[in-house]
Protein backbone atom coordinates (compact mmCIF):
# COMPACT_ATOMS: atom_id res chain seq x y z
CA UNK A 1 0.00 0.00 0.00
CA UNK A 2 1.16 3.59 -0.58
CA UNK A 3 1.93 5.23 2.49
CA UNK A 4 0.79 9.23 2.49
CA UNK A 5 1.78 11.45 4.99
CA UNK A 6 -2.11 12.25 6.37
CA UNK A 7 -1.79 15.94 7.63
CA UNK A 8 -5.52 16.89 6.17
CA UNK A 9 -6.83 14.91 9.38
CA UNK A 10 -7.29 16.13 12.61
CA UNK B 1 -13.94 12.79 3.35
CA UNK B 2 -15.87 9.70 4.64
CA UNK B 3 -18.75 9.63 7.10
CA UNK B 4 -16.42 7.92 9.30
CA UNK B 5 -14.58 10.72 9.30
CA UNK B 6 -17.11 13.46 9.92
CA UNK B 7 -18.36 11.50 12.54
CA UNK B 8 -15.22 11.50 13.93
CA UNK B 9 -14.66 14.34 14.13
CA UNK B 10 -18.16 15.85 15.03
CA UNK B 11 -17.68 13.47 18.03
CA UNK B 12 -14.40 14.71 18.89
CA UNK B 13 -15.57 18.54 18.89
CA UNK B 14 -18.75 17.38 21.23
CA UNK B 15 -16.33 15.70 23.56
CA UNK B 16 -14.53 19.04 23.95
CA UNK B 17 -17.84 21.23 23.95
CA UNK B 18 -19.41 18.63 26.54
CA UNK B 19 -16.69 19.53 29.04
CA UNK B 20 -16.18 22.94 28.75
CA UNK B 21 -19.58 23.79 29.34
CA UNK B 22 -19.34 21.52 32.07
CA UNK B 23 -17.19 23.59 33.67
CA UNK B 24 -18.69 26.82 33.22
CA UNK B 25 -21.92 25.48 33.69
CA UNK B 26 -21.08 24.49 36.85
CA UNK B 27 -17.93 26.61 37.89
CA UNK B 28 -16.26 23.34 38.93
CA UNK B 29 -13.41 21.46 37.38
CA UNK B 30 -14.07 18.87 40.07
CA UNK B 31 -12.97 15.15 38.91
CA UNK B 32 -11.44 16.82 36.17
CA UNK B 33 -7.45 16.04 34.96
CA UNK B 34 -5.51 19.26 34.28
CA UNK B 35 -2.82 18.09 33.36
CA UNK B 36 -4.54 15.69 30.59
CA UNK B 37 -5.97 18.92 29.50
CA UNK B 38 -2.34 20.30 29.27
CA UNK B 39 -1.46 17.50 27.50
CA UNK B 40 -4.09 17.57 24.49
CA UNK B 41 -3.36 21.15 24.45
CA UNK B 42 -0.15 20.16 23.60
CA UNK B 43 -0.98 17.85 21.54
CA UNK B 44 -2.69 20.64 18.93
CA UNK B 45 -0.09 22.99 19.59
CA UNK B 46 2.36 20.75 17.96
CA UNK B 47 0.48 19.41 15.47
CA UNK B 48 -1.14 22.41 13.85
CA UNK B 49 1.63 24.28 13.44
CA UNK B 50 1.20 23.87 9.64
CA UNK B 51 -1.76 26.33 10.17
CA UNK B 52 0.95 28.64 9.31
CA UNK B 53 2.84 26.48 6.51
CA UNK B 54 0.37 25.08 4.41
CA UNK B 55 -3.51 24.91 3.40
CA UNK B 56 -5.40 22.46 3.30
CA UNK B 57 -8.78 23.18 3.35
CA UNK B 58 -11.26 26.08 5.17
CA UNK B 59 -13.02 23.00 7.22
CA UNK B 60 -9.42 21.82 8.17
CA UNK B 61 -8.28 25.49 9.47
CA UNK B 62 -11.51 26.54 11.05
CA UNK B 63 -11.15 22.81 12.94
CA UNK B 64 -8.14 23.18 13.78
CA UNK B 65 -8.40 26.92 15.18
CA UNK B 66 -11.79 25.40 17.13
CA UNK B 67 -9.39 22.82 18.70
CA UNK B 68 -6.87 24.82 19.65
CA UNK B 69 -8.93 27.77 21.30
CA UNK B 70 -10.99 25.52 23.16
CA UNK B 71 -8.30 23.85 24.26
CA UNK B 72 -6.78 26.86 25.70
CA UNK B 73 -10.05 28.00 27.21
CA UNK B 74 -10.03 24.52 29.31
CA UNK B 75 -6.78 24.98 30.40
CA UNK B 76 -7.30 28.50 31.52
CA UNK B 77 -10.85 27.80 33.70
CA UNK B 78 -9.11 24.87 35.32
CA UNK B 79 -5.30 26.34 36.17
CA UNK B 80 -7.08 30.34 36.39
CA UNK B 81 -10.56 30.68 36.43
CA UNK B 82 -12.12 27.62 38.48
CA UNK B 83 -8.35 26.71 40.03
CA UNK B 84 -10.29 26.86 43.65
CA UNK B 85 -12.54 23.84 42.43
CA UNK B 86 -9.83 22.19 41.09
CA UNK B 87 -8.75 18.83 42.49
CA UNK B 88 -4.62 19.09 41.96
CA UNK B 89 -4.65 16.35 45.03
CA UNK B 90 -6.07 13.29 43.04
CA UNK B 91 -4.54 14.77 39.41
CA UNK B 92 -1.05 13.26 40.68
CA UNK B 93 -0.23 11.57 37.35
CA UNK B 94 3.86 12.24 36.94
CA UNK B 95 3.81 13.87 33.45
CA UNK B 96 7.40 12.77 32.96
CA UNK B 97 6.51 9.19 32.76
CA UNK B 98 5.15 10.19 29.59
CA UNK B 99 6.76 13.16 27.89
CA UNK B 100 10.24 11.44 28.48
CA UNK B 101 9.03 8.21 26.48
CA UNK B 102 6.93 9.78 23.70
CA UNK B 103 9.82 12.60 22.68
CA UNK B 104 12.51 10.12 22.80
CA UNK B 105 10.20 7.76 20.30
CA UNK B 106 8.73 11.13 18.49
CA UNK B 107 12.60 11.12 17.47
CA UNK B 108 13.35 7.51 16.39
CA UNK B 109 10.44 6.77 14.86
CA UNK B 110 9.10 9.43 12.25
CA UNK B 111 8.31 10.14 8.84
CA UNK B 112 11.25 12.21 7.93
CA UNK B 113 13.98 13.99 10.53
CA UNK B 114 12.77 17.69 9.95
CA UNK B 115 11.69 19.87 13.01
CA UNK B 116 7.92 20.07 11.94
CA UNK B 117 7.55 16.19 11.25
CA UNK B 118 9.29 15.87 14.44
CA UNK B 119 7.05 17.41 16.49
CA UNK B 120 3.90 16.26 14.10
CA UNK B 121 4.95 12.61 15.13
CA UNK B 122 5.59 13.82 19.18
CA UNK B 123 1.65 15.18 19.06
CA UNK B 124 0.37 11.75 17.37
CA UNK B 125 2.09 9.69 20.53
CA UNK B 126 1.67 11.99 22.71
CA UNK B 127 -2.35 12.10 21.68
CA UNK B 128 -2.32 8.82 22.29
CA UNK B 129 -1.81 8.82 26.19
CA UNK B 130 -2.89 11.98 26.95
CA UNK B 131 -6.07 10.57 28.60
CA UNK B 132 -4.00 8.46 30.81
CA UNK B 133 -4.11 11.45 33.66
CA UNK B 134 -7.80 11.48 33.81
CA UNK B 135 -7.93 7.74 33.86
CA UNK B 136 -5.73 7.56 36.60
CA UNK B 137 -7.32 10.04 37.98
CA UNK B 138 -10.84 8.71 37.87
CA UNK B 139 -9.45 5.25 39.34
CA UNK B 140 -7.91 7.14 42.00
CA UNK B 141 -11.03 8.32 43.51
CA UNK B 142 -13.39 5.83 42.15
CA UNK B 143 -15.45 8.30 41.19
CA UNK B 144 -16.72 10.23 37.95
CA UNK B 145 -19.87 12.44 37.52
CA UNK B 146 -22.07 11.68 34.59
CA UNK B 147 -20.84 14.29 32.78
CA UNK B 148 -17.25 13.29 32.67
CA UNK B 149 -18.07 9.98 31.65
CA UNK B 150 -19.83 11.14 28.30
CA UNK B 151 -16.64 13.53 27.46
CA UNK B 152 -15.02 10.32 27.91
CA UNK B 153 -17.08 8.09 25.96
CA UNK B 154 -17.42 10.88 23.07
CA UNK B 155 -13.53 11.17 22.84
CA UNK B 156 -13.50 7.39 22.81
CA UNK B 157 -15.89 7.02 20.04
CA UNK B 158 -14.11 10.00 18.14
CA UNK B 159 -11.21 7.61 18.44
CA UNK B 160 -12.91 4.40 17.24
CA UNK B 161 -13.96 6.22 14.10
CA UNK B 162 -10.79 7.04 13.03
CA UNK B 163 -9.76 3.87 12.70
CA UNK B 164 -12.90 3.34 10.67
CA UNK B 165 -12.48 6.23 8.72
CA UNK B 166 -8.86 4.40 8.38
CA UNK B 167 -9.97 1.10 7.00
CA UNK B 168 -12.21 3.21 4.78
CA UNK B 169 -9.44 4.99 3.37
CA UNK B 170 -6.88 2.41 2.84
CA UNK B 171 -9.73 -0.01 1.04
CA UNK B 172 -10.91 2.95 -1.09
CA UNK B 173 -7.68 5.64 -1.15
CA UNK B 174 -4.77 3.34 -1.17
CA UNK B 175 -3.86 5.93 2.25
CA UNK B 176 -1.75 4.21 5.32
CA UNK B 177 -0.20 5.99 7.56
CA UNK B 178 1.21 4.06 9.88
CA UNK B 179 2.42 6.15 12.75
CA UNK B 180 -1.17 7.48 12.72
CA UNK B 181 -2.50 3.71 12.35
CA UNK B 182 -0.52 2.50 15.33
CA UNK B 183 -0.97 4.95 17.75
CA UNK B 184 -4.81 5.87 16.87
CA UNK B 185 -5.26 1.81 18.11
CA UNK B 186 -3.15 2.18 20.88
CA UNK B 187 -5.06 5.31 22.15
CA UNK B 188 -8.24 3.41 21.27
CA UNK B 189 -7.38 0.57 23.62
CA UNK B 190 -7.09 2.50 26.61
CA UNK B 191 -10.70 3.72 25.99
CA UNK B 192 -11.61 -0.05 26.11
CA UNK B 193 -12.37 -1.06 29.71
CA UNK B 194 -14.15 2.73 30.52
CA UNK B 195 -16.42 1.82 27.33
CA UNK B 196 -17.01 -1.80 29.26
CA UNK B 197 -17.93 0.57 32.46
CA UNK B 198 -19.69 2.94 30.82
CA UNK B 199 -22.17 0.90 29.02
CA UNK B 200 -22.80 -1.49 31.81
CA UNK B 201 -22.77 0.53 34.83
CA UNK B 202 -24.15 3.63 32.78
CA UNK B 203 -27.62 1.93 32.85
CA UNK B 204 -27.90 1.32 36.51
Amino acid sequence: AAVVVGKDEL
Amino acid sequence: MNIFRILGDVSHLLAIIILLLKIVKSKSCAGISGKSQILFALVFTTRYLDLFTNFISVYNTVMKVVFLVCAYITVYMIYVKFRKTFDSENDSFRLEFLLVPVTGLSFLENHSFTPLEILWTFSIYLESVAILPQLFMISKTGEAETITTHYLFFLGLYRALYIANWVWRYHTENFYDQIAVVSGVVQTIFYCDFFYLYVTKGRQ
